[in-house]
């Protein structure tokens, strides 16, 4: 699969 | 020469706050290989520590390299170190250069 984008995975701790 | 070698430094972050208070994005298969974060609450242990800062990319936790690891995994491992009563810390080792040292 292509590189995801990674504006779209951001996790809150 | 030497004067814009990366290099990283850890972080002892203590559990201070009940919860952490960062925001992370990227991981392996990404633009952004490594995680870096991009928000810190006031208020969380992050922020109380006062040493990590947004834009720096997080390299280990507690020793645990994150090179390699996708999104959701070093997310996990984040708030496994968090969530775990064996230490009362996390340690981070970050960057604040944006590339994989």
């Amino acid at each position: 699969s292509p590189p995801k984008d990674y504006e779209d995975e951001v996790t809150f701790f | 020469p030497g004067l814009l070698e990366p290099t990283s430094t850890v972080v002892r972050v203590q559990k201070s706050a009940t919860t952490l208070g960062i925001a992370i994005e990227g991981g392996a298969n990404t633009r952004q290989p490594l995680p870096r974060i991009v928000t810190i609450q006031r208020g969380g242990s992050a922020h109380n520590c006062g040493q990590l800062k947004v834009g720096q990319v997080l390299l280990e936790v507690n020793g645990l390299s994150l090179r390699g690891r996708e999104h959701r995994d070093a997310a996990r491992i984040i708030a496994q170190a968090f969530k775990t009563k064996d230490r009362d810390y996390v340690d981070f080792r970050v960057s604040d250069y944006n590339v994989a040292l």
